[in-house]
């Protein structure tokens, strides 16, 4: 099964 | 004071109509440059990167740095009141707006109309987002690409893309059963239907289709759109906005627990 993840997992907070 | 003014509604609209029902509300941000919009998805799988440069208005000026927290679907209510030749000009006063003026002149300057929107005090988050050199870049048409995640979306809620230097193929299964789309590199490179391919390395990724069919929205936009994709890092979806800017649209993958 695959699992969404998140897109603020990729990029930094600024 | 802060004033632009398009020579034609028609592109205002489509970019509205490309955002408005992946994000809520979103901040613009202004500046001499141009305006910005940067804002995830209410569920954060997804990120929208707006810019219009200010050299493709045919009026711009932005006496000071400005933010306006926009509500996306008032602000595509006012557009939808706007015929697509029609010019239209956004006025705010800046030092702190808490609303913005959409006024549409039509051509035959018969018809003037101007709308008031209040705006909002949003806080998101700003997030970085690294240049990227990625392992497969595929332009493409743009109907294709939509008619390609509305077709597999009916199979399957998953959308997985190959790229390679044979092609790029798309496939989906589900209850129903399972599709696959292949796409050769097209020998025209130059032509509007073209299929173009530089590849680094093959990638393999998968996406939730309900989200690719959220970015096909900016289809009207541009003739042609680019998927830049690299193993284990957001797919970025790109439509260009005439010679003024472009929408990204950046995708998280899923992966195999």
């Amino acid at each position: 099964m695959a699992l969404q993840t998140s897109i603020a997992e990729y990029f930094n907070l600024r | 004071m802060f004033e632009a003014s398009l020579a034609q509604s028609a592109i205002l609209k489509k970019v509205l109509d490309a955002i408005k029902d992946l994000l809520n509300e979103a901040n613009f941000e202004c500046t001499d440059d141009g305006i910005k919009v940067q804002a995830m998805d209410n569920s954060h799988v997804s990120l929208v990167s707006l810019e219009l440069r200010s050299d493709g208005f045919e009026k711009y000026r932005c006496d000071r740095n400005l933010s306006m927290g926009v509500n996306l679907a008032s602000m595509a209510k006012i557009m939808r009141c706007s015929s697509n030749s029609d010019k239209v000009t956004i006025k705010a006063q800046d030092d702190n707006p808490d609303k913005v003026s959409f006024i549409f002149e039509s051509s035959n300057q018969e018809r003037i109309s101007d709308y008031e929107m209040k705006l909002m005090d949003i806080d998101a988050d700003q997030l970085g987002i690294p240049d990227t050199e990625y392992s497969c870049v595929v332009k493409m048409p743009s109907a294709e690409f939509a008619r390609i995640c509305k077709d597999l979306n009916q199979f399957g809620e998953s959308l997985v893309i190959s790229c390679s230097k044979e092609g790029i193929k798309f496939s989906t299964s589900g209850d129903l059963g399972s599709a696959n789309v292949k796409l050769a590199q097209t020998t025209d490179a130059d032509k509007d239907d073209a299929v173009t391919i530089e590849m680094r390395s093959p990638v393999t990724l998968t996406f939730a289709c309900r989200y690719l069919n959220h970015f096909t929205k900016a289809t009207p936009l541009s003739s042609q759109v680019q998927l830049s994709m690299s193993d284990e890092i957001p797919l970025l979806v790109e439509y260009r906005i005439g010679d003024m800017g472009c929408i990204k649209y950046y995708l998280a993958p899923k992966i195999d627990d």
